[in-house]
Parts: structure tokens; C-alpha cells; sequence
């Protein structure tokens, strides 16, 4: 159904995106179709100014506290962290696996370059995913154009800065197209 | 219209502003 817009206070620090963050968990080992991944998203909540954000962060469990098989999705509202969804479906992801331990530092980082717009890359980014899995853990930062090499190595570059990554870090970039054929 | 740029400093700040709880 479709949700009210976000009403902001004029002495909240407005985001130049408004957001929408997501919770799934599957079984693991059984098989995802499409339709039980959507039915598997939960709507956290929403927000559209610095404020609104730490009033939702601020009662979240840490992703590190998360059980395995857990993701938090948070996406720039009206893009559905699906393949299929339209914004998302010429689009890819930068995956950075994480040693354990590292998850909540990296996460925060994440989506505070996002939501103060450090990635420079115009309309491009689409929202952040981090996974908790049992030996790693994993964060993804969704973009609309797989095939634009100038902005996926713009993300990739900005990534390694605000994560404080080391250059050995192992990221690799996916198109959802192929992710899909897996 | 500009972009609303802030820094993970700034971010930072406003988290314990009384409206952010």
C-alpha cells in the first residue's frame, strides 16, 4: 500500500533523500523464490531528515548482535531492495566481505556516507544491504547503472575510503542480472 | 537544486540533539 509522505520539522536537518529501512531473515538452507524474498522484507520504518534517522537507529540492534541469516536493506524510498524493481533492474552491487567483528563499524560508516550524499555519483546509488553469515559478514551498496564504469568506480573508491578499508580488502562488483542467474 | 552534503562529523554531532530521541 502506498505510505503518507514523511513530514519534517523545520529545526530537522532535512536528507537529501528520504529512506526506507528493511529487515529479512530466511531459513537457511531453503531455497528463496521471489515471491517468499518479498513476503520475507519487513518495513522498519522510514525517515527523511538527520534526525529522524538517529531516532530510528538509536532503538536498532546492532548488526553484529543480529542472528545468521539476517540483512538490513536501506533504500531511498520509493526502490524496493528487489532485483526486480525497476530502479534496480539494470543495476549491480559492490560486495565487501568483512572479517567477523568488523560488521557495525563498517555498516555505520556505510550509511552515514550515503545519507550525507559522499559518494558524488548523482542519482545513482539505491540503497546499502549489510548480511550477517556465519563465518563473514557482508555489505552491498546497490547502484542503478551496472554499465556505467565512471560511477561504479567512483562507489568502489569512496567505499574503501569511509570504510577505512586496506587495499588487500577483497571487493568485487555484480550486475543483479548476474546474480540472478545464480 | 544544490545537494545536501553533510559529514559523518556533522552526522555525528546531531545524534544526541534532544530531537533526535
Amino acid at each position: 500500500g502506498l505510505l503518507p509522505p514523511i513530514e519534517i520539522n523545520p529545526n530537522e536537518h532535512k536528507l537529501q533523500y528520504a529512506y526506507a529501512l528493511w529487515y529479512s531473515r530466511r531459513s537457511p538452507g531453503k531455497q528463496t523464490s521471489i515471491q517468499s524474498y518479498d513476503q520475507n522484507l519487513k518495513l522498519i520504518g522510514r525517515f527523511a531528515s538527520v534526525e529522524q534517522f538517529w531516532g530510528l537507529y538509536s532503538h536498532l540492534v546492532r548488526p553484529s548482535e543480529l542472528t545468521t541469516h539476517t540483512d538490513f536493506h536501506l533504500f531511498k524510498v520509493g526502490i524496493k531492495p528487489m532485483w526486480e524493481d525497476e530502479a534496480n533492474q539494470k543495476g549491480g552491487k559492490w560486495i565487501v566481505r568483512l572479517r567477523k567483528g568488523l560488521v557495525s563499524r563498517c555498516w555505520e560508516n556505510l550509511i552515514l556516507a550515503m545519507l550525507g550524499e559522499q559518494f558524488m555519483v548523482g542519482e545513482e546509488i539505491c540503497g546499502a544491504v549489510v548480511s550477517i553469515r556465519f563465518q563473514e559478514d557482508i555489505i552491498c551498496v546497490w547502484n542503478k547503472t551496472a554499465s556505467d564504469v565512471a560511477t561504479t568506480a567512483r562507489i568502489r573508491d569512496t567505499l574503501r575510503r569511509v570504510l577505512h578499508l586496506p587495499a588487500s580488502a577483497s571487493m568485487e562488483y555484480k550486475t543483479h542480472n548476474e546474480s540472478l542467474k545464480n | 537544486g544544490t545537494r545536501i552534503v553533510y559529514e559523518r562529523a556533522f552526522l555525528m554531532n546531531l545524534r544526541n540533539s534532544p530531537i533526535s530521541r
